[in-house]
């Protein structure tokens, strides 16, 4: 069985897709198959391997919706992905009132998973029913925070979802860590967000900030992780510690 | 009547908020009576007020599902506010099997109309029934958009929502402008998301980009807009712009 991690936070750009990816990637450098799963309409994950969403068929809704194999919905990139497009919005609306609605994603999967170590889940910016879903598929979640003072508030609510996805769904879900992102080192606000984290979540917050730096706006440009646009770079570094970090504190 | 604004794009993180609150107080400054609504469960409007959401009762969700008058979810602080708390989180599915639960919002705030100059709306990073009875609610669409690859890609997709809203809901709806936000012009990669934009969209994007400033950070945890957190900033006189911008151009 690979292990899935699901990537979450509703606040809304914090690096959900570019950490999924990053890590994904890290990952993938160490000799584990990774299978990335873009659960976000925007496409993003998708469009960040290089893909266009609008051309990509079938996807994600048609797995979701029309019961079609997840494996007609991959495609091998930099990373295998199965891929989404904005059809996925209406996902929601359609699978609202299906029995088992929230572990229709976890179904999908079962098939791939002989064939992967790891399974990494990009989610959108929400908690709703493609953000349950994955964090009912998932075994651990990583939640991205964005070193500034809106987007520390959000946690608790999504501790208070993730409560209610053990209770009823998937009682193995846990918050593997949580990962400080666009960390400025040089302004006093930067350094104390990641103060207030640590204060806050204490061990859960993992040691390795991601800096903040154009590299990642960047690389998405060329359909590239930044492990592959800029290899030796600190950004590329950081994840790859980051993937160290979750594999050896067993917390996944 | 007053003149209702909304803020959205479904890309998460592109300064929805910051805008919806900035651009409030800067028409506010002009001498226009101006009140502020947060649609976005986050409450991230309600915060950046100085507001706590888990305190605030009742809120937009009392409003919408319960029939509460918006005047009692109305707060006077820097800017008058019709708060939001997580529990707006369920209105989607509350209202999904009510009929006319697109015109909610603009139905509430019909009392208010004669009070007001302008209303602003903020709206969460998602395009589901929420954003659509801002949109519904709206004269005029505001479209903040970051300078940087993965946020340029939406578009088409908020154009295409809007353009359902304004045939089924609401014909006056427009995109009043798009607003280049987060703007960086030491980095080659902000200087030619902001050329993306204007080759797309031509005259539809504002002459003013945001530029990144950790003021607008800053100013939230003093509850406070940067106008009056640093009222002779450059951030400040950006959104001033912004605003005398958006009135001159007649485009709302
Ligand atoms: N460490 C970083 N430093 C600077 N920019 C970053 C960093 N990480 C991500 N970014 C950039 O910030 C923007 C937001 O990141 P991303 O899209 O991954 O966030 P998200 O949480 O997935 O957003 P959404 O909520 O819309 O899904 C992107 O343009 C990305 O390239
Ligand atoms: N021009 C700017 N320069 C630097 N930081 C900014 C700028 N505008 C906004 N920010 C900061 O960027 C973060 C995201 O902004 P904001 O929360 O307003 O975006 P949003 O689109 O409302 O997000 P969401 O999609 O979660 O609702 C906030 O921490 C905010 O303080
Ligand atoms: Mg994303
Ligand atoms: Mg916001």
């Amino acid at each position: 069985m690979a292990k899935v991690l699901a990537f979450a936070n509703q606040k809304g750009g914090v690096a959900k897709t570019t950490t999924t990816l990053n890590m994904g990637v890290a990952l993938q450098e160490m000799g584990y198959k990774v299978l990335a799963v873009d659960m976000d309409p925007q496409g993003n994950l998708t469009m960040s391997l290089g893909l266009d969403p609008d051309q990509v068929r079938p996807s994600m809704y048609d797995v979701l919706v029309n019961g079609v194999g997840a494996e007609q919905a991959l495609l091998r990139r930099e990373l295998d992905v199965v891929v989404s497009s904005i059809d996925l919005a209406a996902a929601e609306i359609a699978l609202s009132s299906i029995i088992g609605r929230e572990r229709v994603l976890s179904k999908a999967l079962l098939p791939l998973h002989d064939r992967y170590d790891y399974m990494v889940i990009d989610t959108p910016p929400s908690l709703g029913l493609l953000t349950i879903n994955a964090l009912t598929a998932a075994d651990a979640v990583i939640v991205p925070v964005q070193c500034e003072y809106l987007s520390l508030r959000g946690l608790a609510q999504l501790e208070k979802t993730l409560e209610l996805v053990r209770e009823n769904l998937n009682p193995k879900v846990h918050i593997a860590g949580i990962v400080p992102t666009m960390y400025d080192s040089r302004t006093v606000h930067g350094r104390e967000a990641v103060e207030v984290l640590r204060q806050n979540f204490g061990d859960l917050v993992f040691s390795t900030p991601i800096r903040k730096t154009i590299k990642f706006a960047e690389a998405p440009v060329k359909g590239e992780s930044v492990l592959k646009y800029a290899p030796d770079s600190q950004a590329a570094n950081a994840y790859r510690q980051l993937a160290r970090e979750v594999l050896s504190g067993k917390k996944i």
